[in-house]
């Protein structure tokens, strides 16, 4: 719920600073943050360059954030020691935008129960409502699955729960750190009047009988059909999973029907790009052949070409048969455009044929690597459930493997680790500065309703471990051997991550594990050029920053300096009564002085009235004695005249 | 295995564990008021 008041509100893109301070690992979270507001949202961000007000993002204690825009120039949102995690730093972010705590709203009681005696002591103020004049639930029902809602264990004084969900179901989802809820992002964008995003550029999940505005081509040999199942395969669609009799259909091509080498083209709608750079993501199935083979294409059109020229990016081959897989296609258009889905049949006989389902194209970068994990249920809590990822290699040239555990009975590890590798002699060791990102993928249909579960960690070259190497030294010299299924034998560094990732509970929530499948996404990159300081301003810029302008102008007595239009000035502390005062605060006052200033001004007022009043009196009295002593002599004139 | 290591010491913390170890006592846990707002 949000805070009443159009001036708490941040302009669509906020400026920003990532002070030095902050933990290498902190800064490349906070960018992948950013892009998930940029996917799901109308917020943007962009590095500080002299606007009046800027969120200045450094290692402070603890996470935490002010509520709203405080129109103070540098408004500091603390990413402290364990607080780097793109949730958490959703989480507080949402603050700064304008968001309380989710259970803070008005009607809570209506859905959670406090259990006050099991709230720390002098803690109970943190379960406080507030009033619909004071927070406002923008007519969103109240969302126990909000990244802003409390977990149960909030302030507690033993291991009893604070909140009780009145739908038991949600007692272990509030507090879910993983990503935006539909509701979290519903708000956001009433909140900031969103109507799109930055990044998001379609998602077709061929529900609707218009198949998303794509057209069949007409220089093919066959058409893509619109099926809800093959007898060949799939047997359901992959967004519904056959969950939903009548509906969950799909995209077919037929290859069993055409000759060798036939093609079926089926192209998207016209899309407008804005960065330059697309992730083109979808499931496939294949009940063809294993020849059958998946081209994608984009149509770009300029003022050169009207009809578009047709780029052949990827091809698919070795699909395996007979299970819905992801891919992943890197796209680099700048110009309008459409994505061309072009199925081929190969040259061994085919049984069925290749269907698509569940396409997202946004304009942000694709993992770098996927890791499926098939039959996935039977590894949670099981002694097996020690797993191992292929090796990979970053763009760098490093060789790393995941690890990832779910021996343990309540919540899944995963784990980084660096492997000896076909590059390691051409590379730097220790190895510096690589962040990697391992992402639990939520596999709902619609990529901005996935609440996939990221954590990062970043390999610094200074980190020693208990006998003095260096942890992330060259893996064929401090690794131990280990082996590859294929018996090959090689050496992995020790292992860096987190034992805590997801709970159980969690993993087996949401579409984290469909078809029995789950997906571990993976990039490895560099941001070394995050350790260098953010560019600032320089003194050039046209209008003084907040720094400039107060840099001379000191507040007293705890004032803060701000910067309203161009010029400084002071806002003053008070409390409930009493106040500072004057250009710099310089001046107290208090509701006794006030009390002293109004009666003494009434006395004043009064005696000078009463002086006024007395003195009138006093010459009305005297004029009138003297004009009758006048008339009087007059008289007495006029009759000794007349007499 | 037993060699790997925790970024968080292996502990689920939320937001407001981490702000309460450290001893902050800030307004809902992880909120910084500021003077108007704290009046």
């Amino acid at each position: 719920n949000s805070i009443i008041g159009e001036k708490y509100r941040w302009p669509h893109t906020i400026p920003y600073v990532l002070e030095d301070s902050l933990e290498m690992n902190a800064k490349g979270v906070i960018l992948n943050a950013f892009e998930r507001y940029r996917l799901k949202t109308c917020i943007d961000f962009k590095p500080w360059n002299g606007e009046a007000n800027y969120i200045s993002v450094f290692k402070g204690s603890g996470c935490w954030s002010s509520v709203g825009n405080q129109h103070v120039g540098r408004q500091e949102l603390s990413i402290g020691a364990n607080c780097d995690r793109i949730a958490t730093i959703q989480h507080e972010f949402l603050h700064a935008l304008g968001f309380w705590h989710e259970q803070s709203r008005s009607d809570r009681d209506d859905y959670v129960s406090i259990i006050w005696d099991r709230i720390q002591l002098g803690r109970e103020h943190n379960f406080n409502t507030y009033d619909d004049q004071t927070s406002d639930s923008l007519n969103v029902p109240y969302d126990y699955t909000s990244v802003m809602h409390y977990s149960k264990t909030a302030f507690q004084n033993g291991t009893q729960p604070t909140i009780v969900t009145k739908i038991s179901d949600f007692m272990d989802v509030i507090g879910q750190r993983m990503d935006f809820s539909d509701y979290d992002l519903l708000k956001l964008n009433r909140l900031y009047n969103c109507s799109s995003s930055l990044t998001f550029m379609d998602s077709c999940n061929f529900e609707l009988e218009n198949v998303c505005g794509m057209i069949q081509s007409s220089g093919d040999n066959a058409d893509w059909k619109r099926l809800s199942q093959v007898p060949s395969g799939p047997e359901s669609d992959h967004s519904n999973m056959g969950q939903c009799k009548g509906s969950g259909f799909f995209m077919h091509f037929d290859s069993s029907s055409v000759n060798v080498g036939d093609t079926a083209v089926l192209e998207s709608r016209m899309l407008y790009p804005k960065r330059g750079f697309q992730c083109l993501q979808f499931y496939l199935y294949n009940s063809g052949s294993i020849n059958d083979q998946l081209n994608i294409y984009v149509r770009e059109y300029s003022a050169d070409n009207v009809n578009g020229t047709l780029t052949l990016v990827k091809e698919i081959k070795d699909i395996p048969i007979g299970s819905w897989q992801l891919y992943y296609v890197t796209l680099k258009v700048t110009n309008k455009f459409r994505v061309v889905f072009g199925g081929v049949r190969g040259g061994v006989t085919s049984l069925g044929g290749l269907s698509i389902d569940d396409i997202n194209l946004s304009e942000t970068q694709c993992p770098h690597h996927i890791w499926r994990i098939r039959n996935f249920t039977q590894f949670i809590g099981s002694p097996n459930g020690t797993l191992y990822s292929p090796p990979f290699y970053s763009s760098k040239g490093y060789a790393f493997q995941i690890f990832l555990n779910l021996t343990h009975l309540t919540n899944a590890g995963i784990y980084f680790h660096l492997i000896s590798g076909a590059n390691d002699d051409q590379l730097q060791w220790p190895c510096p500065w690589q962040q990697a990102t391992m992402t639990l993928l939520d596999q709902n249909p619609d990529i901005r309703q996935r609440m996939s579960n990221q954590r990062s960690v970043t390999t610094d070259p200074f980190m020693t471990t208990e006998n003095g190497d260096y942890f992330w030294d060259k893996p064929s010299k401090v690794g131990e051997v280990a082996f590859f299924p294929n018996g090959t034998e090689f050496r992995r560094g020790k292992g860096y991550g987190t034992s805590a990732f997801i709970t159980h509970a969690r993993l087996k929530s949401r579409d984290f594990i469909k078809g029995d499948d789950v997906y571990i996404l993976l990039t490895v990159e560099d941001i070394s050029h995050l350790n260098s300081t953010q560019l600032l301003p320089t003194p050039t810029t046209p209008k003084p920053n907040i720094s400039d302008v107060c840099t001379n102008f000191k507040c007293e007595n705890d004032g803060i300096c701000i910067d309203r239009d161009g010029k400084a000035e002071c806002r003053c502390p008070s409390g409930e009564d009493w106040w500072y005062m004057g250009e710099k605060c310089e001046k107290r006052g208090s509701t006794r002085d006030t009390i002293v200033i109004a009666a003494s001004s009434t006395a004043a007022v009064f005696a000078f009235m009463l002086i006024v009043t007395l003195v009138s009196v006093y010459c009305t009295r005297k004029r009138y004695r003297a004009k009758t002593s006048s008339n009087t002599a007059d008289m007495t004139l006029e009759n000794r005249h007349a007499f | 295995k037993g060699q790997d290591t925790n970024v968080d010491g292996g502990l689920d913390q939320d937001i407001f564990d981490i702000n309460e170890d450290l001893g902050l006592d800030l307004f809902e846990g992880d909120i910084k008021l500021d003077w108007t707002q704290d009046r």
